[in-house]
Parts: structure tokens; C-alpha cells; sequence
């Protein structure tokens, strides 16, 4: 089954919530927090991309990829879960 | 003269009253004073409803959150069928309060019980990842009874964050002792599907439980897989008997079903075991459920006796799961030494997988450097491969270990067309559990299904985990946990309110305080030293060699 992305990101920085802020200033994420207490994994939406599309966002991936404060990232698919 | 709940429904519960001869033992464990004391679980599902009258008194707002609306209220969201009664049915399995006249009795009634909302929206890595990181060091135990569609024809498990949280959970969370992630095994049982094409039940960092009947068969839904490592009770054909336990809308029920239904019951026990002993590692207590888990009078085909003697099965792992074994083995345990993990490359070439293949090697190496043995008693043992072949499903793959025990890494999966193979996937085994790792292992593929299936075998590496004790040449010690003084003073949550810190270690003994008593841990080989950090050994990352 082909991925269905949302519009939510996952992003690792190396300084912090600072850098996350900065980063969602720059490129128009709201940043949603971090994923893990106290770390570097931080939680980004943007309300400018479709909720569901059968293609990554080939704009904020070139863009994130450019940033050299951007350790990793990945844009969010969903995920099929049932319960059992 | 058995303590025996007076709750109206507790005669329902024919899994633990003892209306039947071997049932899971709780109230050998109840009768001891263990009823998950101190102890926090949280279910990780569609929501708990906190003010229902069995589970208001023991809910922890702290152990709880909505990640589908980003709130700290797990309240379900109410619908006209009801399809989000699912983990409010898990929790009053765990913590339905006892004694309360109301439905029944939880296995751990005194346990304080949370609830993750997280199933009920959109599923995402970081909505997953932040549900099994939530509240690490006030969390002991997750229960999930949830996972990739059990349809027979997936391949799926945790994404790159999720696998960091189970990572992070085993090493950081509970202080450095490794929080619990107990799974629900699966209910692809119809589809003959493989739990161990599921990376949550089959992650060596969880553990898996399946399900047996009132009557220890096989139930229709469950499905057969090496990673599983213990049984508890469920529902089976509809003259079966079910689980009891609370419903939405302040309800209760005896119709709760399936192999989440198990998985709970399982947290419920192991609840009582860290109340028996609160040091005990997330390694630690997979080995205890190893030796409490007794074939008893479950029935299967496929019971074979492993290397160290021990029955297992691929249905039900070591067995089903008897709580007053577990809490008598928790009190004499000793901190299991830390963990080693050999990795193997056995074939790092593209090879034509042929219809019936083997595939040896043996294992000498394992050690680091100086002569010594990294690991003497296994415990997961793993196979990283990457393989094409014409249809997945057909492709039935094994691994024998030295001392001849054979597990079966996945069967054959008839509704499994797919052309896609495993990539880099990972198959767990449990079967090997205390077998020496040295000599010659054997995985083998073969072709069950259209004769012309072709496929290629890009690489295989052979993953052992384990420790360098003998396990098996462990003397019977003496109880390692004593009750040293009851708590006088408690806070409103029950909490003791003294002086010392919650782990301190006095004159040789660690003295550590659970919500009722002051806990004193002795350990005849390693005493504590005044200023020793931790209670207990080091528990480091799994070291490569």
C-alpha cells in the first residue's frame, strides 16, 4: 500500500527548542513540542499542506534538507493500527 | 482462608477465583499482600474512561494523555456503537478497583492505572513514540493491545522514533531498571497470520503474550510465532467463557475478547512482581516469566523441549503465565548481569534462494578478545535478512541452535501474495532462551507453495543476545527482598512521606520505598557500598562484538 503523508513532520536539531522555534519561524511550521522529554526530537505541522497526499512535500523536504542546523527529518505517513 | 474480593462479578472471573484447577494463580499472589501497590500502569489505546466507578479511585492523571487531540484528558470519544470502549475494557482488567461492590476485581486492584488516547485519529510515528515515551520514570508498565493489521499479508512495525522509544524505555525509563511493554500478541489467527511479522510483538524490547481458551486450546484467532513468550486466558467459540471488566458508560462486562484481552492480564501480573521486588530489571522479568510460565493444561501440537529443557510452543511460548510463581521467583531473583549482543554476518552476497535450503554456521567467536565469553546463556535470539522471492508467503524460514532446538522464524502465510520479499526485516526468537550459543546454527528456507517461486538471499546476519552467567547453574538463593518497616506518614496519593530519598542504601542493604512498606534488598554476591549510585548492576546498551 502506497503512503499517505500528513502534514506533520518529525525533525531532530542540535540546540533545542531554540532551533525549533527558529526553524518553524523560517519555513511557517508550528512547532508542537518535543517528541521525547528533553531531547533534540521536535514535533512540526504546517497548516499550508494538505492533511493527507499520496506524495511527500518535495518544498519543505529540499528546504529542511538545506538547513544545516536540521540533523534529520521525516515527514509523517500514517500508520494502519487495529486493535487486537 | 483466602482473601477473596466481595465484588459482584468476581464470580465471573473464572480465570482467577479458582473455579478451575490451574487458572492463573492470583490469589496466591493477593494472599501474599501483592495487589500492584505502588506500582503504575498505563494502556496505551483509545482512551480510558477515568471517571468510570471501578477505576476513578486508582486512575493516575499522571500516567495519562490524549495524543490524538493534544490534551491531557484521556476521556474516550463517545459514539453510537461504541467502537471506543477498547481500552477502557483493557484498564479494569489491570486496576478495577476490589471490594468496591461493583463489577469485579482488577489483577492488580491496587495499582495506580492510566490511559493514553492514541488510537483513535490519525496514527503517526511521533504519535506512537510519544505514546510508549510518556512519563518514563512514573511509568513501570505500558500495556498495548494494538499493532499492524493481523491480516496475514503484512509486514509492518515501529517506525525509526517508536524504535527509539522502546530503546530509550529499556535504558532510561524506571530510573535505569527498563520499563515494561507488554504486547498483545495478535488475532490473525483466521488469516493465518505470523505474529512475528509484526515488529512490536516481535522487537526484543516487548513483551508478547498470546491467548488460550478456558479449556487450553488454541483459540481461533490466535496466531503462531517464535517471538511469543507467554500465555494468559481469553475467550474462545462462543460457548467460551470471556474476560470480565469494566465498559464505557460506568459499565460493566464478561464479553471482553481476543488476545488484547491477554496482554493486560499479563501487566496485571507482572505488576504484582514489581511490587514483590521493584529492582527487577526489564530484563530481570523476562526471565521470570520464562520460568513462570508452565505448559500446564495447554494444548497444542507443537510442545517441543528446547536445549535446557524447558517446553515450549509456538502458540503459547513457555506457557501460561501463573502469578504466584512469578511473585515467589521475583523475591529471590538476582539482578540478571548485563546484556551482550553478538552479531554474526553469515551471508553478505546475493545468493539464489533454492526450494529447500540451509544454511549453517558456527558460532566460536562470541567473545571480546581476551578468551572470555561475551555470552554463555542466550536470551532473543534474532535474524536480520534481506531476500526477494516470487511470493512471500510461500517462503517458510527456521533457525535450529546448537543444542537442537528449532523455532520457526515465520510459517507459510497463504494470503501473502507479495513479490516484495523482507526487507531488512528482523524475526526474534525466544525458544532459545538459557541455550548456550556456541556451535553450529542452522537457518533454513524453503519453498511450501507454487513450485516455480524463485527469490534471492541478499544478506543474513544472525543476532545473539545474552548474558555470560550459566542461568542455568544459578543456585536457589535466598529471598533478596524483605519488608523492612510498614510507611507511617503518606501523602494524599499514598506516597510514603519520610526523609529518605526513594533508593538509599543503608549498611550494606538497599533500602527502597514502594507505597506501602520500606523494602530492604540484599544481595549475597555483590553487597552495596555506602555512595554505590544504583541498588543495582549497571544495566549498559547492548555492547556489539
Amino acid at each position: 500500500q502506497a503512503p499517505i503523508y500528513v502534514s506533520s513532520w518529525a525533525v531532530r536539531v542540535t540546540k533545542g527548542y531554540q532551533e525549533a522555534e527558529r526553524l518553524a519561524r523560517k519555513f511557517g511550521f508550528v512547532n508542537l513540542g518535543q517528541i521525547f522529554p528533553d531531547d533534540q526530537y521536535f514535533h512540526l505541522r504546517h497548516r499550508g499542506v494538505a492533511q493527507q497526499s499520496l506524495t511527500p512535500h518535495w518544498g519543505h523536504r529540499l528546504r529542511l534538507k538545506k538547513d544545516p542546523k536540521v540533523r534529520w527529518f521525516e515527514q509523517q505517513t500514517l500508520r494502519r493500527r487495529v486493535k487486537r | 482462608s483466602l482473601v477473596v474480593p466481595t465484588d459482584p462479578w468476581f464470580s465471573k472471573q473464572w480465570y482467577m477465583n479458582k473455579e478451575i484447577q490451574q487458572d492463573l494463580n492470583i490469589l496466591k499472589a493477593w494472599n501474599q499482600g501483592l495487589t500492584g501497590r505502588g506500582v503504575v500502569i498505563s494502556i496505551l489505546d483509545d482512551g480510558i474512561e477515568k471517571d468510570h466507578p471501578d477505576l476513578w479511585a486508582n486512575y493516575d492523571p499522571l500516567a495519562s494523555y490524549d495524543f490524538n487531540d493534544y490534551d491531557p484528558d484521556p476521556q474516550p470519544r463517545y459514539t453510537p456503537n461504541d467502537e471506543n470502549r477498547h481500552g477502557t475494557r483493557c484498564a479494569g482488567e489491570v486496576s478495577a478497583t476490589a471490594n468496591n461492590g461493583f463489577c469485579g476485581a482488577g489483577v492488580a486492584f491496587n495499582a495506580r492505572i492510566g490511559g493514553v488516547r492514541m488510537l483513535d485519529g490519525a496514527i503517526t510515528d511521533i504519535v506512537e513514540a510519544q505514546s510508549l515515551s510518556l512519563q518514563p520514570q512514573h511509568i513501570h508498565i505500558y500495556s498495548a493491545s494494538w499493532g499492524p493489521e493481523d491480516d496475514g499479508r503484512t509486514v509492518d512495525g515501529p517506525g525509526l522514533l517508536t524504535q527509539e522509544a522502546f530503546r530509550r524505555g529499556v535504558t532510561k525509563g524506571r530510573q535505569g531498571l527498563g520499563t515494561l511493554f507488554i504486547w498483545a500478541s495478535g488475532n490473525g489467527g483466521l488469516h493465518y497470520d505470523n505474529c512475528n511479522c509484526d515488529g512490536y510483538t516481535n522487537s526484543i524490547h516487548t513483551l508478547s503474550v498470546g491467548s488460550t481458551t478456558r479449556q487450553g486450546r488454541v483459540p481461533w484467532y490466535s496466531e503462531a510465532c517464535a517471538s511469543t513468550f507467554t500465555t494468559t486466558f481469553s475467550s474462545g467459540v462462543v460457548t467460551d467463557p470471556q474476560i470480565v471488566t469494566t465498559d464505557l458508560h460506568h459499565q460493566c462486562t464478561d464479553k471482553h475478547t481476543g488476545t488484547s484481552a491477554s496482554a493486560p492480564l499479563a501487566a496485571g501480573m507482572i505488576a504484582l512482581a514489581l511490587e514483590a521486588n521493584p529492582l527487577l530489571t526489564w530484563r530481570d522479568l523476562q526471565h521470570l516469566v520464562v520460568r513462570a510460565s508452565r505448559p500446564a493444561q495447554l494444548q497444542a501440537e507443537d510442545w517441543r523441549i528446547n536445549g535446557v529443557g524447558r517446553q515450549v510452543s509456538h502458540h503459547y511460548g513457555y506457557g501460561l503465565l501463573d502469578a504466584g510463581l512469578l511473585v515467589d521467583l521475583a523475591r529471590v531473583w538476582l539482578p540478571t548481569k548485563p546484556q551482550k549482543k553478538c552479531a554474526i554476518r553469515v551471508v553478505h552476497t546475493p545468493t539464489p534462494i533454492l526450494p529447500r535450503m540451509l544454511v549453517p554456521k558456527n558460532v566460536t567467536a562470541c567473545s571480546d578478545g581476551s578468551r572470555r565469553r561475551l555470552i554463555r546463556s542466550l536470551e532473543h535470539v534474532q535474524v536480520q535478512l534481506s531476500l526477494s522471492y516470487s511470493r512471500r508467503g510461500d517462503l517458510e524460514i527456521f533457525l535450529t541452535s546448537p543444542m537442537g532446538t528449532r523455532s520457526t522464524l515465520v510459517a507459510i502465510r497463504p494470503l501473502d501474495i507479495s513479490g516484495q520479499g523482507y526487507n531488512n526485516w528482523i524475526f526474534m526468537s525466544t525458544h532459545y532462551w538459557d541455550e548456550d550459543p556456541q556451535g553450529l546454527w542452522t537457518l533454513g528456507l524453503e519453498n511450501k507453495g507454487y513450485y516455480f517461486n524463485t527469490g534471492t538471499l541478499y544478506y543474513y546476519t544472525l543476532l545473539l543476545y545474552g548474558t555470560a552467567e550459566d542461568m542455568t547453574a544459578r543456585p536457589q538463593a535466598p529471598q533478596v527482598t524483605s519488608r523492612a518497616r510498614a510507611c507511617v506518614q503518606r501523602d494524599t496519593e499514598g506516597l510514603c512521606q519520610e526523609s529518605h530519598s526513594p533508593l538509599s542504601i543503608l549498611a550494606g542493604l538497599c533500602l527502597i520505598s514502594s507505597q506501602q512498606w520500606w523494602w530492604l534488598y540484599s544481595h549475597p554476591q555483590q553487597p552495596v557500598t555506602e555512595g554505590q549510585a544504583s541498588c543495582h548492576p549497571p544495566v549498559t546498551p547492548a555492547a556489539a562484538a
